[in-house]
């Protein structure tokens, strides 16, 4: 489902390289649930990007879903992205003049639902997370955490059959957490969808099936981890 | 050193009213290490804005470091802070168009240091936070803990008395959170900084001398915890 051979990034700056991927092959099928870990800087939202099309690698080829990210337009990134690919981000991105409901509907705009088919999946959503009372709040009317929830509920509102997620449980206490990591596990193990987690927090990285760790921009190998 | 008596936020919105603090009265006194958790959406952030005189109550007062924050106005708030409190943010709030030492020098500007000094002292802050070699970096050249790192530099180059952050160790790897905490700890206990620091890590609350609850906008008692 997601594949990246000899994949880098190298960012040029003024005054030196940042080499933030490093000949990273990584293999994810369908149904997986992967948590992607390692220490703060190695990578991990590089390569999530990368998955994601949001971001092009300096050498490599990034097959996602059986399309070949490097051959696309950035117009034809952003049709994929919508249809297939839910993309929970370390920042939240959200839209500061929408509110929760107008966010989380966003991606569905492009579905050709109707108004209020679009608003009923967005609030079914929302209600996941458990914020079906915030949803006319904007991000500046809300906690970080719910900020977070608002992501989540968005990248999952258009059913996509791959989630990409950037710390999701970041900035929520252990029982908001346990709430979105119940989400994920449901959408891996009943609907089928594949997940891939990037996650600091231990307690996250066991709801996956899979662990996997970036170091300095390597991936290392199944079952290794970085050394302290 | 900062104490909220009878404190309540109500946000007035077009449809309802949201409670986000009811009637807090805490005491902290100077050299303590507080971590104040609870639920998403309890007031942890709302409580630490009115203690920083970043907001203003509804109701009750705030007095921080003897000075009655109710009383004063925002350029004098703004004064006050630059000179005695370090405030590490939820979300960051870096400056995007500067650099990293830029950002932690920013602070420092009002306290008529030679900008040789500045610079010196805004180094060291990086190296704490292990993050000198990325001091020329701007805030989107920088990874999401990177730049958790770089605003808790900021917070404490300017040697302040009191220290608030925010979830600062939520987008962290163990290491690097450690890290920080040993900081935070040293400052604490070698140097008399006073330290309220709201988290959702039960690791970083370990690293704390006391811990309070927020449930529903209400300070738990002493030795309480929210139901689940
Ligand atoms: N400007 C606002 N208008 C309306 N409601 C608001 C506003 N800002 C915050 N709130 C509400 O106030 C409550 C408390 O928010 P606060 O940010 O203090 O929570 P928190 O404990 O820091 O949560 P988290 O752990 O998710 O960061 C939340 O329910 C939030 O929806
Ligand atoms: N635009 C950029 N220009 C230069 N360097 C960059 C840029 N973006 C990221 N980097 C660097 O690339 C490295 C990897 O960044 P990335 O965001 O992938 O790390 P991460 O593993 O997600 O870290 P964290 O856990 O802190 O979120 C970092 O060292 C960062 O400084
Ligand atoms: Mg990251
Ligand atoms: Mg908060």
């Amino acid at each position: 489902v997601a594949q990246t051979t000899h994949v880098s990034k190298v960012y040029k700056l003024a005054a030196a390289e940042v080499v933030a991927l490093d000949e990273v092959n990584i293999v994810v099928n369908e149904g997986d649930f992967l948590a992607l870990m390692g220490p703060s800087g190695s990578g991990k939202s590089t390569l999530l990007h990368l998955i994601a099309g949001i971001d092009r690698p300096s050498s490599g080829t990034c097959s996602v879903l059986n399309f070949n990210l490097g051959t696309m337009s950035e117009s034809e990134l952003a049709k994929w992205r919508n249809q297939y690919v839910g993309f929970v981000f370390q920042s939240f991105n959200l839209v500061p003049v929408l509110s929760a409901l107008e966010n989380v509907e966003l991606p569905l705009l492009l579905t050709g639902l109707s108004s209020s088919k679009r608003k009923a999946q967005a609030k079914t959503a929302l209600e996941l997370v458990g914020l079906a009372d915030r949803m006319d709040h904007t991000p500046r009317q809300l906690s970080g955490g719910q900020q977070q929830r608002i992501a989540i509920a968005r990248a999952i509102a258009t059913d996509p059959q791959l989630i990409l997620c950037d710390e999701p449980t970041g900035n929520l206490d252990s029982v908001s957490a346990d709430a979105v990591l119940e989400i994920f596990h449901t959408l891996n193990t009943q609907l089928g969808k594949t997940i891939i987690m990037v996650t600091h927090d231990p307690h996250a990285a066991r709801a996956a099936k899979e662990v996997r760790y970036l170091e300095k921009g390597k991936l290392l190998p199944a079952g290794e981890k970085p050394k302290d």
